[in-house]
């Protein structure tokens, strides 16, 4: 468990819209509760291991949402239907 | 700031601060390394409640929150799994710095080192600030800056202000840019820092075109210092220096050594531990290295030096700063460095004396180009010309959290540089225009900016840069911002969130990749893509390839947001070893807000691009009896 938490990073995912549901019409809930249909099966039976994957949910600025994840976790999410795409977070420097 | 309204020419009760009154009724979101919440410059006398549309929160405690800092909350590690969330508190002092710089509230009596005294006020003094936290000490994580841009998009700020960035990318893999398209959609005005890595080409950061790319300039303001060496008092070198001690002496001329032939282990650049045998010493460094220039001061100091003469790289040529050293010190050229090298090597035993002036104003040179400001062409869109505008972003004071001077006063500031300083002007006097013009679109905002811009300095001669030549456009862009000029353009060129689609479509993006920048399903093949270069922008950005023929044909639009009946006659100067020609070449306009399309055909010449000129450049101008509306053209053969 401490292995894989070192190795979480934390990656800016973007997916689709859900294709049958218009979520910015709907709930902050409804909509983190579709962004974490795309988290690890290994954290589908802890709510809150879910929950604290996501690092912060978008809404306004696009269909996505940082979590922290394992390389391979991003790998095997990358099948998911309505995935788009992931990639590690940046730092950006002050000017 | 205590100068630079003064140099933009905004005046306590008249002019565009009087008509705006001061920037009232306009949010202005910062994303930065918080707020000293409680320092004067964000006091709220004279600032009336925000406006009803405002759904932001303030989560310093109530006594911090008032009527100036209406939002405040912190992103940085404030993910679901954190249980500690805290206040945006500025531990590091730059987003007190670029937020009282935007919007400041007026405070008398504010000095550095008694350097630069007089009253500190940001651009906008009556607007509103929102501060969203997304920086800490190891800099600003994308994620979190995403969040706060969709916070800052919800709560409803009229303004952004981002005094940060990173290396050119993609706009679809860009947050920033991702993130501004979604302010822009909602009519938010976007300003950022073009980056601090000029003076080579290709250094930009914040590219899109719905960005404000914002470069940096110097002020007619230097606190001035002077390295005299030998005993020649006419053999004096100007130089820069915010801490001027009082008990220094003068008078007296000191041993002078050059740091990189000194000590155990000699570094021109004043390594930590490299010097020895400097005590007493005035030393001379060399900046770079990878050391910053206040960390050559300790070293110095550590060593035993009395004093320090810190000199330029060859690529900064003349552009030096004001900085809070911990010991007597200024900054020089490369050339006046050279010259001290050389004296140093002439003799077996040089001396030198450093002089301190103070503050002086009045530099006819005004405004230059900082070495620092990163310069163009943009990487990801070389068919835009950016940098955008330059503005003041060199030895500015604002407020700061703490005292750097050991002052007892809980009015703090500090005197810093970059584009990070310059960034925070433009956002201000963006929402100055925003309160002038409350129906103009962000496009028609930078478009006022940009047209009105002075490509002029004080003496009435073209910018110049750290080489003190006339700078080229790619480190200026349109120019240094005129704000009053700004407020009255006569013209703007518009563009709409939906114009921007052909535009991506024309850079080859992917329908998906253009879908995440502007949410919302894309077919390019049912879009008629654009060149680059004809998206409605208020600059020429124009790539001639070798053995080009044929012409390049573009529009733009222009509308008339100056009187009804206006009549624009045509100005060109067309750029080197390129033809030109504009139709029509009057523009009549008979009411207010009519639109009008113009047609430019840009050709290469006969041997453009072999005469060993890489770059042109050129203006294509608009004027009345009234207004000037230049539109500058960049040409890369």
């Amino acid at each position: 468990a401490q292995e894989e938490q070192n190795s979480l990073q934390t990656y800016i995912v973007w997916v689709e819209k859900p294709v049958s549901r218009n979520i910015f019409s709907q709930s902050q809930e409804d909509l983190e509760s579709w962004y974490q249909s795309f988290l690890p099966e290994t954290t589908v039976n802890s709510n809150e291991l879910k929950s604290s994957r996501i690092v912060h949910a978008y809404r306004n600025v696009g269909t996505g949402f940082a979590a922290k994840l394992t390389p391979e976790e991003v790998k095997a999410m990358e099948k998911k239907q309505g995935f788009v795409s992931a990639r590690p977070e940046r730092i950006l420097p002050l000017q | 700031t205590t100068h630079t309204p003064d140099f933009l020419g905004l005046h306590q009760g008249y002019g565009l601060w009087k008509q705006t009154n001061y920037g009232e009724g306009v949010i202005i979101g910062v994303l930065d390394t918080g707020i000293a919440a409680g320092h004067p410059s964000f006091s709220d006398e004279g600032v009336p409640p925000p406006p009803a549309r405002w759904k932001g929160k303030c989560e310093f405690n109530a006594t911090l929150c008032n009527n100036k800092l209406i939002g405040a909350k912190n992103f940085v590690g404030s993910g679901k799994g954190n249980t500690t969330d805290s206040p945006p508190v500025d531990n590091h002092g730059h987003g007190t710095h670029t937020s009282s710089t935007a919007a400041g509230n007026f405070v008398a009596g504010a000095s550095v080192f008694g350097e630069a005294n007089g009253t500190a006020v940001g651009m906008a003094p009556y607007a509103h600030l929102a501060m969203y936290k997304v920086c800490a000490g190891a800099g600003c994580a994308d994620g979190d800056i995403l969040a706060a841009l969709d916070a800052a998009v919800e709560d409803g700020v009229d303004v952004l202000s981002l005094s940060l960035g990173g290396e050119s990318l993609p706009f679809y893999d860009d947050v920033i840019a991702i993130g501004a398209f979604a302010a822009i959609q909602k009519g938010i005005f976007f300003s950022c820092a073009a980056g601090n890595s000029g003076p080579s080409y290709n250094s930009l950061s914040n590219e899109a075109p719905w960005i404000l790319t914002v470069g940096a300039s110097t002020t007619d303001r230097i606190l001035k210092s002077e390295a005299q060496i030998g005993d020649d008092k006419n053999n004096h070198f100007d130089g820069k220096s915010l801490s001027q001690p009082e008990d220094f002496d003068s008078t007296v001329s000191l041993p002078l050594a050059y740091a990189g032939s000194v000590g155990k282990q000699p570094s021109a650049s004043c390594k930590a531990g490299s010097l020895e045998n400097v005590e007493g010493k005035v030393v001379l460094c060399e900046t770079g290295g990878g050391v910053t220039n206040i960390a050559k001061g300790e070293e110095v100091k550590r060593a035993g030096g009395a004093a320090m003469i810190l000199m330029n790289q060859e690529t900064d040529g003349f552009s030096t700063l004001a900085e809070s050293h911990v010991l007597p010190s200024t900054h020089v050229s490369y050339a006046a460095g050279l010259q001290i090298k050389s004296y140093i090597r002439s003799t077996s035993s040089p001396t030198a004396k450093i002089l301190f002036n103070g503050t002086v104003i009045g530099d006819a040179l005004a405004p230059k180009v900082a070495s620092f400001s990163s310069r163009g062409p943009s990487s990801a869109s070389p068919g835009i010309l950016k940098p955008d505008i330059i503005g003041p972003g060199v030895s500015i004071l604002a407020a700061w959290p703490v005292a750097v001077d050991q002052t007892q006063s809980k009015a703090t500031f500090n005197i810093i540089s970059g584009t990070s300083m310059s960034t925070p002007h433009l956002s201000g006097i963006a929402a100055l225009l925003k309160s002038s013009h409350p129906d103009w679109s962000p496009a028609a905002i930078k478009s006022a900016i940009m047209t009105t811009a002075n490509v002029l300095n004080l003496a009435g001669k073209p910018i110049v840069d750290q080489r003190l030549e006339p700078a080229d456009i790619f480190a200026t862009g349109a120019g240094h911002v005129n704000p009053s000029k700004a407020n009255d353009p006569g013209l703007v060129y518009d563009t709409q969130p939906k114009d921007y689609i052909p535009y991506l479509c024309g850079l080859n993006y992917t329908d998906q990749q253009i879908q995440l920048i502007t949410k919302q399903a894309v077919i390019c093949s049912q879009v008629e893509a654009i060149p680059e270069a004809q998206l409605n922008y208020p600059s020429f950005s124009i790539k001639i390839r070798s053995n080009e023929t044929q012409s390049q044909y573009y529009t733009r639009t222009v509308r008339n947001v100056g009187p009804a009946s206006s009549t624009y006659n045509l100005d060109l100067l067309v750029p080197h070893k390129m033809g030109m020609s504009v139709n029509p070449q009057v523009l009549t306009f008979t009411e207010v807000n009519q639109e009008l399309t113009f047609h430019v055909e840009f050709s290469a010449e006969d041997g453009a691009g072999k005469d060993g000129v890489p770059i042109s450049q050129g203006y294509l101008r608009w004027f009345s009896d009234k207004y000037n509306v230049t539109s500058p053209i960049a040409v890369v053969f």
